[in-house]
């Protein structure tokens, strides 16, 4: 986390906010509810209460500001800059605008008005923007499950930081970015797509390329608004240029950031028996055009130009890849197959039907 | 006439580096050189604040940074 030059704080710990406009995308009591549930996301970790009021200076003022407004800071028109707000201190400070051109929302659509509402507000509080890609304080808008939402803990631990800990007798915690070196670290899910690779854990995502040294870790949501987080298994059709992903029983096939209509479906439509009711693990094979799918012990061809599982499936994992327990992951690259199992990796080559080598499964990270 | 992408990348780069990395903006031609460097600065620090490969060039990864919808408050300094 990071505090704002100046470490600026409120003198007190009981403090006020208005609402001075409303924007027409949405029902102003969804405004007040989206508004409201912000300011209880810091009054949930720290010794601070705001209380609504109706007229008169409040100390966080909130309104939805239309380009040039008056502030020395325009808003340009839709995306880009989405709000801003101003440090504690008396006046325009502690002051929340929105930029009305964006479409505001209660869910994944559009801009999530909780989510900037919230994100400002730490700024309004005295934090700073924060570079952990998982933090509320990032500067980048990336949508979050408001219904199951936790404050970060670096969030916590930086308004902490100004206000002290809360008074509740438990301390509230939340969930911590995993560290891309972290010698434990597992995978959910792993595919290549158009020619990088992206690794799956929790609602993260690592983007690497194989050019490229640097790793970058991403919230899923940031690419894909509509997808849940935890994701299960993921391939790359790469003669379709589509992107599969499963979670329990359903698939969603993507093009680009946007779910193909008609998706999610449920994963027995690809022909897996009832008794199946989720995926470990896939990759997709792109020069026999033969998907591979791992379920338990088990794994299941399944063949992408007929649409429909081959015959003599599922076979026992252990018969082919040999001794490598459940698998977490899967992908193809330079016509290596990569079994993720827990904190290593099996390197498979199809060909000889022999492993070729055991690795970290951060391996593909320059640890 | 319309501006080639490359030109358009640059004014993007500009205008993201003057809001949220405090580039000053061009006073005088005479100072051209010392902008350039300035803003080859301000990418090295918007790189390393994003975890991107610090170049100090503009390349696409970071173009595509600077494109995500974000807040408006600056990510360093006032």
């Amino acid at each position: 986390y990071v505090l704002i030059d100046g470490n600026p704080k409120w003198p007190r710990n009981d403090l006020t906010y208005r609402i001075i406009n409303y924007t027409p995308d949405m029902r102003p009591a969804d405004v007040d509810e989206a508004i409201k549930q912000a300011f209880e996301v810091w009054s949930n970790v720290v010794p601070l209460t705001f209380r609504r009021i109706e007229d008169g200076a409040a100390d966080i003022m909130m309104s939805f500001q239309y380009r040039d407004h008056g502030d020395g800071y325009p808003f340009y028109g839709p995306h880009g800059t989405l709000a801003h707000a101003f440090q504690p201190g008396p006046r325009i400070g502690g002051d929340v605008h929105f930029d009305e051109e964006e479409t505001w929302t209660k869910n994944s659509r559009g801009y999530n008005l909780f989510i900037v509402a919230a994100h400002e507000l730490g700024h309004s509080l005295g934090l700073a923007h924060s570079p952990d890609p998982g933090s509320l304080m990032y500067p980048n808008y990336a949508y979050r499950d408001t219904k199951d939402f936790h404050l970060p803990q670096d969030d916590i631990n930086g308004i902490q930081a100004i206000y002290g800990q809360s008074l509740q007798p438990v301390q509230p915690t939340g969930p911590s970015t995993p560290g891309t070196c972290d010698p434990n670290l597992s995978f959910d899910a792993v595919a290549t797509l158009r020619g990088e690779m992206l690794f799956f854990k929790g609602r993260y995502l690592w983007r690497k390329h194989p050019q490229i040294r640097e790793t970058e870790i991403n919230l899923i949501s940031q690419f894909w608004p509509a997808l849940p987080a935890g994701i299960q298994a993921a391939y790359e059709n790469v003669e379709k240029d589509q992107f599969v992903l499963f979670k329990e029983d359903k698939y969603w096939v993507f093009k680009e950031s946007n779910v193909v209509h008609g998706y999610p479906k449920r994963i027995h439509q690809l022909g897996f028996p009832k008794n199946v009711k989720r995926i470990n693990a896939a990759f997709s094979d792109k020069n026999t055009g033969k998907t591979y799918f791992f379920v338990a012990n088990k794994y299941w061809r399944y063949d992408e130009n007929r649409q429909s599982m081959d015959e003599g499936y599922p076979r026992n994992i252990i018969s082919v890849f040999g001794k490598i327990g459940k698998v977490d992951a899967a992908f193809q690259h330079d016509g290596y197959i990569y079994l993720f199992h827990g904190r290593k990796q099996t390197q498979f080559d199809p060909n000889t039907k022999q492993v070729v080598r055991v690795l970290k499964s951060t391996s593909w990270f320059s640890c | 006439a319309p501006v080639a992408p490359e030109v358009d990348t640059m004014m993007l780069a500009k205008g993201y580096l003057r809001n949220f990395y405090s580039l000053e903006t061009e006073l005088r031609p005479s100072f051209r050189r010392k902008i350039t460097d300035s803003v080859s600065e301000k990418l090295r620090k918007m790189q390393s604040f994003f975890g991107l490969k610090v170049t100090g060039k503009l390349n696409n990864e970071t173009v595509e940074m600077m494109k995500q919808p974000r807040c408006g408050v600056p990510d360093i300094g006032e």
